[in-house]
Formats: C-alpha cells, sequence, structure tokens
C-alpha cells in the first residue's frame, strides 16, 4: 500500500495526512480552500486546491490508483457523501470516512465506504480513561494488569537517577530476554526517555531524570500508581 | 476523585460524560441547549440546561465541589475561555479543555487549563497509524517519528523466530543503555510478545512467534511500515 488521497484538509484530514507523509507514504491533499491548500503544501506528497465532488476532477488527479482514499470532510455532509460516491465509483480500493453522526454514517457505508470514523467520540473515550491520571499522557495495557505508560517526570523525581527511583536495570531487558521473559514482578522497566526531540531508548542506571523529560515505563498497574503516587 | 463536571454536551462532550458515569464517576452535564440536555439524561448522573459563562450559575450547581471539570466547548471559543476562568477561579483542582487551535489551546494554558485536548488532530494521527493495517491494535508515538505498536502478529510470520524477522538483539536494549541510548537506527526492537494472559519481556532471538501472539514493537516510522509490510 502506497498512496492516499485526503479529501478536505481541515483539522483530523490535516493531521491525518501529515501522519501518512512522515509514515513514508505518498499523500495527496485536496480542498477547496486555498489557504488551507497553501498551508499543506510541503507537509505532504501534493497538496491541491479541488472540488472532490467533481468526477471529473477526480478522474483527473488519478484518483483510480490510488490505494486508499479518506474523506475527511464533516459538516458539509452533502460533500462528504458526493465524493465517497465518486471514489466508489472510480474503484478506489479503500474508503475511510469520517462522520458527523450515526445516520451520516449509516449512509456512508450503505455508499460503499468501508470504515467510519467519529473523531470526537472517540477521543472522548480516550480521555475519560486518562482523565484523573494527569501524568499519564498515554496508556497502552499489555495484559489486564501490565501496561506501558507514557509519564511526564513528576517534579520531585527532577535530579534522580534511574537507581534512585528503583527502575530496574538497563540489563533489566537481556537478563528478561535471556529467561525468556515474562516477569511482571521486577517493577519498573524503564523503557525509554524521551527528551526534547530525542529519545533515550533503555537508558542506564546512571541516567539523571531532568525536568520536561517524557517516560515511557512499563508496570503492573500497581507498582505504576505507586511509582505515580510516591511521584506526587 | 469521584465526581466531574462535563461542560458542553456536543459528541466530544457526551462521549466523556458518557464514559466516565460508565467507569463509575458521578458526572454532572452542562449545556446551554435544551434538545442536548434532554438527550442526555439517564446517561449520566445530572443533565443541567444553563449557561456556563455564568458565575452564579456554577457556585450554584456547587461546581466547588467538583474533583475535575471538562469544558467540551469547541467552536464557541469565547464561552469555552469563560467558563474556564470560571472553574479556575471557583476553584476547581483539575480542568481540562479542548482546544479549536493552537492559539486557543496555548490560551486555555495561559488561564488555568490544566490540560488542552485536541480531537480531531489526535484521531487523525492514530487513524493514520493504522490506517492500512488492521493489524495495528494500538500506537503510541515516542518522538516524531518513533513509536511503539501494539501489532497482531500478521499470519505469514507465525512459526519465524525474532531472529528470522531481523528484530534486534534482546541486547538491543543493554547495548543502547551502555551508549546512553538514543538510538532509533537498529530497527526493530521487539519490547514484548503479549501470549495468551502472559507476557514475554524483551524475548530473546530463539523466540518463534506463534498464532494470536499480539507483538509490542519500538520502531522508526519507516521501519514499522516495512516490517508490517512485508508482513502483508
Ligand atoms: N467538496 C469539497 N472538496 C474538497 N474539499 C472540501 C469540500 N467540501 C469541504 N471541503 C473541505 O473539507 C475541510 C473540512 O471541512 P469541515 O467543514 O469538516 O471542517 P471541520 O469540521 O472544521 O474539520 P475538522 O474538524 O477536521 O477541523 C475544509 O477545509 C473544507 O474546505
Ligand atoms: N456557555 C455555554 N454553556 C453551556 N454549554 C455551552 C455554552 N456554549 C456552548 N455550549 C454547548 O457546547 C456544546 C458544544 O459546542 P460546539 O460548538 O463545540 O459544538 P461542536 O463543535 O459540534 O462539538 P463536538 O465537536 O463535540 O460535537 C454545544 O452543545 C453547545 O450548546
Amino acid at each position: 500500500a502506497n498512496s492516499v488521497i485526503v479529501i478536505g484538509l481541515g483539522r483530523f484530514g490535516t493531521s491525518i495526512a501529515h501522519t501518512l507523509f512522515q509514515l513514508g507514504y505518498d499523500v495527496l491533499g485536496i480542498d477547496t480552500d486555498e489557504k488551507v491548500v497553501q498551508d499543506n503544501l510541503g507537509h505532504i506528497t501534493y497538496s491541491v486546491q479541488a472540488d472532490a465532488t467533481n468526477e471529473d476532477t477526480l478522474r483527473e488527479l488519478g484518483a483510480r490508483n490510488f490505494d486508499a482514499a479518506v474523506v475527511a470532510v464533516g459538516s458539509d455532509m452533502q460533500s462528504s457523501l458526493m465524493s465517497s460516491v465518486l471514489l466508489s465509483t472510480i474503484g478506489v480500493p479503500l474508503i475511510i470516512a469520517r462522520a458527523e453522526n450515526e445516520l451520516h454514517g449509516t449512509t456512508l457505508e450503505k455508499i460503499g465506504v468501508h470504515k467510519i470514523i467519529y473523531p470526537e467520540q472517540e477521543s472522548g473515550e480516550e480521555l475519560a480513561h486518562s482523565l484523573f491520571n494527569e501524568n499519564v499522557i498515554e496508556y497502552m495495557d499489555l495484559t489486564l494488569d501490565y501496561g506501558i505508560s507514557k509519564i511526564k517526570v513528576p517534579d520531585h523525581l527532577i535530579g534522580n537517577t534511574l537507581k534512585d527511583i528503583g527502575a530496574d536495570e538497563g540489563l533489566y531487558f537481556t537478563a528478561l530476554g535471556l529467561q525468556g521473559g515474562t516477569t511482571t514482578d521486577k517493577g519498573i522497566a524503564m523503557i525509554a526517555i524521551k527528551r526534547g526531540k530525542g529519545m533515550l531508548l533503555a537508558p542506564d542506571q546512571e541516567e539523571e531524570l531532568q525536568k520536561g523529560d517524557i517516560l515511557i515505563v512499563g508496570a503492573k498497574d500497581k507498582q505504576l500508581e505507586k511509582f505515580r503516587l510516591s511521584a506526587s
């Protein structure tokens, strides 16, 4: 899979388009709004001012040869539906569209859209799960009670080394590897420290936490709670 | 933490409010729009028609006693800013607000909002990472182009050892640790394999991938793409 058309370069469309481009895909962004098209130049492969509800335009842009299309038009439901029908007619193999509400979503499915996204609803659910964990920027569960968290370094841990705060040895990983892993009893695994634009993967014990650090930590839920709460 | 006020019951606000309620929190939802207030009755603890930019109203509703507040008003930036200032003045300990754009977000931070959410941008990035791959269950970005992905093991990799598929040595982590980390050039880091209810952390090179495995992989975006695409 190599190329994607993104129709509608609002916040949702722009964010998909830029991320896809950074992932190495060829991205053609289409929007009727000239300013928005200008803003995207250089951030994606091609940024074109055009009306995606015009079949000739889509065909001339080579829509038929793209691997996927994302219809990121939100509030203009008519444009969203029309572009989706055209993409389906033209034969783009994978069409994803965002929907304003369930009726819009159901309609999109009926006209051949393969996957429907509800951006606001999805971020709302996500936020609800991390609401009271303010230092926890993100959480990925691995098992029922073990997960990887992205945590802002708690103020009072700044200046401490990993050894001080009881994070496991960098060797932790290797030791685990040699034993074939499966240990969630060893405490906090400091997987990485994101600092500025860079990242320290498996930092060693002498590493000192600095202001602004973002910690990528693997730990059992209870250990994580202790770590964060001892952290606050 | 037990109770949350959600101001603005659009799609984002409604989704946070309902999810929080389902998670066991007490949720007070406030909106000026009567229909929206009606729709939420029964789905959250209290649903009230009120203007959140009115300080007396917020005080009468007991805002002071809530553990957190989410300002989910989006396009009405003035309402968003005013409610946020009031919540801060009233003393709600944790205030989270959604922002329409960076300027809005920066302004919210300046007036005391603790955490800013950009729903559309966040769903856009998330979608980009799983667009072509039903296999990517979840993605956590660490830096601009390096992230951790939770991936269903691709069928044709089953039976291969980590060595076969080019995942880095278990020693990868230690080597990095000794060098002080910052390497994102070494390829795919197989951080863990989730298998059944258990988890292998830093599995060694001889580990054979099995059907049903879920791989926790650290990699630069382009390497991840190659890994997954070679996978399909
Ligand atoms: N027919 C069309 N062809 C191309 N682009 C279109 C068409 N109709 C709308 N757009 C573009 O789609 C973009 C997104 O439109 P929308 O009205 O959904 O904005 P939005 O809801 O603010 O988006 P977001 O929430 O992603 O910021 C706009 O930039 C708009 O110009
Ligand atoms: N001062 C206010 N007090 C209470 N509710 C308000 C106030 N101002 C706006 N709202 C409500 O906030 C809700 C969200 O408003 P907004 O204009 O952001 O809609 P939206 O952008 O479509 O939201 P979403 O994207 O979450 O669906 C609306 O239901 C609106 O009635």
